[in-house]
This record gives structure tokens, C-alpha cells and sequence, in this order.
């Protein structure tokens, strides 16, 4: 497994997008999950429709929250799903309006399958395969800027997990991005620090918020319950994927 | 070399300067005067909030300014987090609901 890998380098993960008033991460983090695998494995770039998601979802009103199954088991349910383009976000659920006949199908999924909880796993399963949906505690990202979090289980209780969002890599920090200097280790007793292990995680706020609409998450500790449900989509029906590889 | 003598530099912004510059940056305005106090009240307590994470973390992170620093926790909780999903883990609500039932 490498060192470190950032799909956003291959160029297969789709703009951020900014969900508004709308409580939907889990259709966006959904998509996301379908682009990029659709991307790796059939190399054709999608945008796809989250209002199909919210509209078409066996649960009432996909802006009030939902499953990353849900999104899921909709794909399957409608045979694919219609582009960003065809079928755009509105910001809001039309209930009982679902106009998924209406539209082309640009990609589908075969299954979804759900990863094993630890975090070695995770990240070669991302590494090989592509990225996955996680869900996390999203309460310290509301005064979240830049940089690596790594909270503590009281500041982050990794057991209330209510955000969905796309983890798109990993790494370690470089030495330039630690904030302590050799002289202020010297001068206290905190132990010296090495590189910080990381997970890179794709948003649903915006491209203004936090890292370019992406922040990150120590690796390694659980940080926020990162490893609470690691779930994805297969585009690919072979029971044996091929491993691709992932920019370092 | 007095110190005295020495230029004390740029005033720190007050809080409601800031206040002003995260309007700006994130286009907020309130309906009333009221709204406008309560608003800031909010930003003052998140502004401690973020300073005081800022303090523990074991990270790189930074925290501060953002564009929900004039909303409480709840509000947050409320318009961004998924209330289907969010619950504590079921074991606890399974136990914390079986002790309930050994009391009665």
C-alpha cells in the first residue's frame, strides 16, 4: 500500500458541491462515490443528478436527512442515475415528483458494499479501488478553517456520527505544516512530533468552506467515527476488481 | 528603550469590527436590531469556542471565522447534520432503556 494517494490528482472527482438548507450530504456523498468509481473504472467523467436522489428515494422528503443505502438502493431501483445536467439540484425535495423516467441513465451500480471498520483496511481498499462514503461527527467542523483535526473523543464523540461525506485519499504531513519549531519543543514538554497521518474528505458546503470545500481528518485514532459505516457502490460486476492505482 | 516610549501598534478589531468583517465576507444581515444582538452574541460565544479548540488540538488545525460562526450548535446541528442518522450508538439506547425498565 502507498504512502499516501489523492484521487483528486487523477482528475476523476467532480467540482464540490454546496447542499444549502437542504440536509442531503447523503445523496451527495452518494454521487460523488458513483462519479468517481464510474470515472476509474469506464474513464467517462459524470456529474449526477442528486435531485433524482431526493426525489426519487423510498424515504419521504430526502432533505431532511437519509441513508447512504437509500441512495443507493434508489440507483438500483431506477436502473442508473440522470446527469447534474438533465436533472438539476433544486435545493429541495419534490416529493412524490420523481422524474427519473424522464431521463438517460449516465451510470449505475451493480452493489454497494459495506468495508470492514478499521482504518488499514480502509485506506488500501482506497488506495486500490477508489473513494469511499463515510459518515462522521460533524460538530467540530463548524469552526473548521484548514489543517489536520485531531480531537479528542470529547471533542469529536466518534458514537453521534451525522455527516456523510466522500473520503478521497490519504497521507502524512509535511514538516512545514506542524505549527511547533524545534526551539518551542525545546523550550516545552510536549514530545516531539512526527509527520501526522491523515484522510482527505470531500465535502458538501461549497468549495469556500474549510480546504477548498475538502478538510482533513487524523488517520489512525478514529477521529470524529470515521470508520462508523464505510460504504461504496461497485460499478463493476466482476467478482474480482482489478486494482487501479491511486496518485500518490 | 522605554517600553513606554514604544509604538503599541495596530488597536486588536473589536469584536463587533469583526463582527462586521464576517458579515461582509459572508453576506449576512438580519432582519432587526435584535436579531443583529443575538446574532452577535452567538458569534462572541463561537469565537471562544474555536479559540478554545484551537487550544487542545493535537493537530494542525485551524479554527476560527467560518461561515457558520453566527449560529449556535443546535442551529447547526440542525440545518447540516442528518437527524436521521444522528443518534448515539444503539447499544447505549438499548441499555439506557433497559435500565428504565429494571427501575419500573
Amino acid at each position: 500500500m502507498s504512502q499516501s494517494c489523492d484521487w483528486r490528482k487523477a482528475h476523476i472527482i467532480s467540482p464540490v458541491k454546496n447542499q444549502g438548507n437542504c440536509r442531503c450530504c447523503w445523496a451527495i456523498a452518494a454521487a460523488g462515490n458513483i462519479e468517481a468509481m464510474w470515472n476509474i473504472r469506464y474513464k467517462v467523467s459524470v456529474t449526477l443528478s442528486v435531485q433524482e436522489l431526493l426525489d426519487c428515494a423510498r424515504c419521504e422528503d430526502g432533505c431532511a436527512g437519509g441513508y447512504i443505502w437509500d441512495a443507493f438502493i434508489t440507483v438500483l431501483n431506477y436502473s442508473g442515475l440522470a446527469s447534474e445536467k438533465d436533472y438539476p439540484f433544486r435545493g429541495h425535495a419534490n416529493i412524490h415528483k420523481c422524474l427519473a423516467s424522464n431521463y438517460r441513465k449516465v451510470a449505475w451500480i451493480y452493489d454497494y458494499i459495506m468495508l470492514p471498520r478499521d482504518e488499514q483496511g480502509i485506506a488500501r481498499y482506497v488506495a486500490t479501488q477508489g473513494p469511499i462514503t463515510v459518515i462522521i461527527n460533524s460538530k467540530i467542523l463548524q469552526h473548521y478553517k484548514k489543517g489536520i483535526i485531531k480531537g479528542t473523543s470529547s471533542k469529536c464523540d466518534p458514537w453521534f456520527v451525522d455527516h456523510y461525506v466522500l473520503l478521497v485519499g490519504y497521507g502524512r504531513s509535511k514538516a512545514e505544516e506542524e505549527k511547533w519549531t524545534e526551539t518551542d519543543l525545546s523550550h516545552s514538554n510536549r514530545p516531539p512530533r512526527h509527520s501526522i497521518p491523515y484522510w482527505i474528505l470531500k465535502n458538501s458546503w461549497g468549495a469556500n468552506w474549510g480546504e477548498e470545500g475538502y478538510f482533513r481528518l487524523h488517520r489512525g485514532s478514529n477521529t470524529c467515527g470515521i470508520t462508523k459505516y464505510p460504504i461504496t457502490a461497485r460499478v463493476d460486476n466482476s467478482a474480482k476488481q482489478q486494482p487501479v492505482s491511486c496518485p500518490p | 528603550d522605554s517600553l513606554e516610549a514604544q509604538d503599541p501598534g495596530p488597536r486588536p478589531l473589536e469584536l463587533k469590527e469583526v463582527f462586521k468583517l464576517f458579515q461582509i465576507q459572508f453576506n449576512r444581515s438580519y432582519s432587526n436590531q435584535a436579531e443583529y444582538a443575538r446574532r452577535l452574541d452567538i458569534f462572541v460565544h463561537n469565537l471562544a469556542t474555536a479559540q478554545r479548540l484551537q487550544e487542545e488540538e493535537l493537530g494542525t488545525a485551524e479554527f476560527g471565522v467560518t461561515p457558520f460562526s453566527d449560529l449556535t450548535e443546535e442551529e447547526f446541528g440542525q440545518l447540516y447534520g442528518n437527524r436521521r442518522v444522528a443518534r448515539k450508538d444503539l447499544r447505549v439506547a438499548r441499555k439506557v432503556s433497559f435500565d428504565k425498565q429494571e427501575e419500573l
